[in-house]
């Protein structure tokens, strides 16, 4: 149903939540559950040396487009490979087939295959801020105004993210590599994710 | 609405949070 595909998500702090509800107060009692999460991401973009130095449209334009992405490199580690569960941040393990009941399918293989190999790179916590901090500074997302400014933030990234992964796995070049390939497979996530979203609000 | 980030409400607490105003309210 509609009302599973949303409370399916990993951030819903209530998934099971009493039925009988209208579509408004199940968007507003996720939002209290998502809310403070898209806070902490936008507290880490503040964070990124230089962000801030771009013009506030191109700011809002990046974090709209990639907190979903900055949120799923972030909560890769609530995907346990191994044992076919989602850890939501409520605390609560759900199966896989659970998931699946709840109207989570292709979307939730694509999570697991991302998450899989993300935590099989084992990321420092340096290496997966700076990564972070990579997937959130895209200038080829839509509507950026200052294309210039937002590529040379993100070519300043790149570059330190790749000195850091040198410094650390100096016998492994294709580490850095792997990392940057991961930035296409979130697109991809994005992409799929929001069609989920759309296909709730549309029905 | 085609924006799945619109139907969130996700623009408001990005702006909000941006600007550090600490209350803010989904549409």
């Amino acid at each position: 149903s509609t009302r599973d595909v949303l409370l399916a998500c990993p951030m819903n702090m209530n998934p099971h939540a009493g039925s009988g509800r209208t579509a408004q107060e199940i968007w507003e009692d996720f939002s209290l559950s998502f809310t403070p999460a898209v806070r902490e991401v936008v507290e880490f973009a503040k964070h990124i040396p230089g962000f801030r130095d771009l013009c506030q449209h191109d700011q809002v334009t990046l974090l709209k487009a990639g907190t979903f992405e900055v949120l799923m490199v972030r909560f890769a580690s609530l995907f346990n490979v191994k044992e076919q569960t989602v850890k939501f941040i409520s605390g609560t393990k759900y199966s896989l087939e659970e998931l699946r009941q709840m109207g989570m399918g292709d979307l939730l293989n694509s999570m697991f295959d991302f998450s899989e190999k993300l935590n099989n790179l084992s990321l420092t916590e340096e290496e997966l801020a700076l990564f972070t901090a990579v997937v959130l500074v895209s200038a080829d997302r839509s509507s950026i105004k200052n294309v210039d400014s937002v590529e040379q933030l993100q070519e300043t990234l790149i570059r330190a993210l790749r000195a850091l992964i040198m410094k650390n796995h100096p016998n492994e070049t294709s580490r850095f590599t792997k990392l940057l390939l991961k930035l296409p497979d979130l697109r991809t996530l994005n992409n799929l994710h929001s069609e989920k979203l759309l296909s709730f609000r549309i029905d | 609405c085609a924006d799945p980030a619109s139907n969130l409400g996700l623009e408001d607490i990005i702006r909000k949070a941006l600007m550090g105003n600490i209350e803010t309210k989904v549409e």
